[in-house]
Order: structure tokens, then C-alpha cells, then sequence
């Protein structure tokens, strides 16, 4: 599990039967008293559970997890995304009504705001520097099945330490070191078996989750690095993270915000929709696309893609 | 599958807009030492306990602090 602070943005991100949700109201109190008193945007999602009998209140299915949102947001949208008799994936966001989402819990009167604090969000809203990168992008790609060799360097050796020892030859030894050569890694293998990684670069980041085990294999890998080239350089960091793991099934989402969507020409916005599957169909063998989906949302565009190895 | 991890995480990332004042420090420069990255270990140790994680480990750029978590 991973937790990335930023000065106006916090991205909290937990397996197993984690309840990440129950944090929420907390979080709210603890941004409120660092001086950030509203929500501008909130992205909730997770790939369909392998387990969902073990989750507990509020994860207990994706209504609770809903009806849990929407006690707190007045503005939530809720999204199933995928095929439901197979792997599919779970996302809820709150779109800014006129640059905010007001709390019901915390700030039960949004007119009780100020006119000058309004206007002042409003103002900063767009700068970059403060809240939103006008290239802001997501790439998430979540892997099953892992091949049962490249699963083998996510285990405990005997008499390896583990922890960040262990950690540093996982990565070494993948290849998850060359992902950004440039970046500060934090990595830590857990015993008997499974690994997790954070990299910061600047003020982007990468994080790795691995659980290794047969049958209920697993990894992520997420990343708002700035992929110059766009598609095609989400489908190169596709291929290389899919090389280490060599999944049997995985998925791709990709958000990405539109900021200047109004003034490009319309068959460029309609292209710049399009998520990378068909780049990164091409440039993996022995991989099928089996589903394709795009959402256009306020202020951003999402794709969704998932792949079949053809074992 | 008895014992069997669940791998597939929950995914939160949350985007706050700063109050008046939070504004005004912005707009001196000192805003990024202040909004949650001020925010003290103890504290967000007591909001992790709620999730059931615990710290590992911490690293941090001129940007953004990288919590690395149990479970």
C-alpha cells in the first residue's frame, strides 16, 4: 500500500481487506485544519475484488462503497467499467460544480463561504503551480495471472533480509530499477512472499504492488509521470512493465485532462480520446484486446483497455 | 484459497482547493511548505491506523512525500 502527500492532493492507495474509505471523514478534518477546506475533484476506483467476502464495512460491495460517497459529496457519479462476467473495475469522482464540491459533513452551508474566498478559488483553480498540471495524466495498469517465473523474484529467499534489502534486489533484479532511471526509489519485500515500490521523480511518482502467489496473482503499477510522445509512450511503458510480469490478463485506464480540448480541432480532440489500445495491441505479441472503452468527463478524458494472453 | 491475499487495491486521490489564507500564502511562495505537507506524522499514523496500514517507510522530493505502507 502507498500514500503519496502533496501540498493540495493526496492519493491514498490500499490492498487486502484495507478500509481505506473509513479514512475518508478523517482526511477531510486533517485538509481542513492544513487550510484546505474543499474538495476540488475525488477519484474513488478499484478493479472488481478477487475475495469480496472478506472486505469489510465500507467495502463490502460497490453500493456501500457508493452510499458511503455520496454521504459525504453532494456532486458523485458512480461508474462500472468493464465487462461484469469478467474483470471489471469500479470508479466513483465528484465532477467541480463551479470549481467546488462542498462537504455536507464539514461545510454544511456553502453560502457561508465568502464571496472573496470563492473567487480566489476560482482564480487559482487553473494554476498549475497550485492545484492542477494543465498535462495531468494517469496510467494505471493492473496485471492477474503473473507467470509463475516472473512471479519467482517477488519471493523471500532463504536467508535474504527482507524489507528494503530484499526490496533493492526485486529491483534490481526485474528490471523495475530502469523504469526511471533518474528516480528516488523506495522499495520492501515482505515475507514469505509479495513487494511494494514507491519512486519519486520531481513531482511525479511510481508505485508497484505485487502479490505473487499462484492462483490469485497480482500487480500494479501506476504512474502520473509526463510520457512525452502521448499514446505511444503509454504503450512503450505498457510493454516494458507488462515484460517484467508477463500477465496472463491486465488492464490499462489511462486519465488524462483535457485542459485545451475546446481549442484543438475537432478530429484532434476526437484522437486525443482515444486511449492507447490499439499502440499497445500492436506492440505486444501474443496479447488480444478484449475490451475498449473511453469516458469523456469533465475535464478529462479516461480509457479503458483490457488484454488476453493467448496461453 | 484459504488465506489467499487480495491483491487489487482501493484507489483514492483527492485534489483540495486552499481556504482564503491558504491562498494568500500561496501567493507569497510558502504554500507548499504549508497544506498537508505540514501535516504531522502522529496524524496521518492515526488516519492510516483507521485504514489498518501501518508506515514503512517515507521518501520525499521538493514536491510530494511517498509513504510506503503495510499490508
Amino acid at each position: 500500500s502507498s500514500m503519496f502527500v502533496y501540498p493540495h492532493k493526496l492519493i491514498l492507495k490500499t490492498c487486502g481487506t484495507t478500509t481505506l474509505l473509513k479514512a475518508l471523514p478523517s482526511m477531510l478534518r486533517i485538509a481542513m485544519r492544513a487550510g484546505l477546506n474543499r474538495v476540488w475533484r475525488l477519484f474513488y476506483s478499484r478493479k472488481s475484488f478477487m475475495f469480496p467476502d472478506r472486505q469489510h464495512y465500507p467495502h463490502n460491495g460497490w453500493q456501500e462503497e457508493v452510499s458511503f460517497l455520496d454521504d459525504l459529496f453532494l456532486e458523485g457519479s458512480a461508474y462500472l467499467v468493464g465487462k461484469t462476467n469478467a474483470d471489471h473495475w469500479y470508479l466513483y469522482l465528484t465532477a467541480p460544480q463551479d470549481n467546488y464540491c462542498t462537504l455536507k459533513s464539514i461545510v454544511a452551508d456553502a453560502s457561508a463561504l465568502s464571496e472573496l474566498t470563492r473567487i480566489e478559488a476560482r482564480r487559482h483553480a487553473s494554476d498549475p503551480r497550485l492545484l492542477q498540471p494543465e498535462d495531468d495524466q494517469t496510467v494505471e495498469i493492473l496485471m492477474t495471472d503473473l507467470d509463475r517465473d516472473a512471479a519467482q523474484a517477488f519471493y523471500h529467499r532463504l536467508g535474504e533480509k527482507d524489507g528494503h534489502v530484499g526490496g533493492h534486489r526485486v529491483d534490481a533484479e526485474t528490471g523495475l530499477d530502469k523504469i526511471d532511471r533518474t528516480a528516488q526509489m523506495d522499495s520492501y519485500l515482505f515475507s514469505p512472499c509479495g513487494y511494494s515500490l514507491n519512486a519519486l521523480s520531481g513531482e511525479n511518482y511510481f508505485t508497484v504492488h505485487v502479490t505473487p502467489e499462484p492462483g490469485y496473482s497480482y500487480a500494479s503499477f501506476e504512474t502520473n509521470l509526463p510520457l512525452a510522445g502521448g499514446d505511444r509512450a503509454v504503450s512503450q511503458l505498457v510493454r516494458q512493465v507488462v515484460d517484467i510480469f508477463r500477465p496472463g490478463k491486465f488492464s490499462v485506464t489511462v486519465f488524462k485532462s483535457l485542459e485545451h480540448a475546446n481549442t484543438q480541432p475537432a478530429e484532434e480532440t476526437v484522437a486525443a480520446k482515444l486511449p492507447a489500445a490499439k499502440d499497445i495491441a500492436s506492440q505486444l505479441k501474443g496479447w488480444g484486446l478484449t475490451d475498449r472503452i473511453v469516458y469523456e468527463f469533465d475535464g478529462y478524458h479516461f480509457g479503458f483497455a483490457s488484454f488476453e494472453h493467448a496461453r | 484459497a484459504e488465506g489467499a491475499f487480495e491483491g487489487p487495491e482501493k484507489l483514492l486521490e483527492v485534489w483540495f482547493l486552499p481556504n482564503a489564507d491558504a491562498v494568500h500564502a500561496q501567493c507569497k511562495g510558502t504554500f507548499a511548505e504549508h497544506g498537508l505537507r505540514a501535516v504531522r506524522r502522529e496524524v496521518w499514523d492515526a488516519m492510516l491506523d483507521v485504514v489498518r496500514c501501518k508506515v514503512l517507510s517515507v521518501i520525499r522530493t521538493e514536491s510530494v512525500d511517498a509513504y510506503l505502507l503495510s499490508e
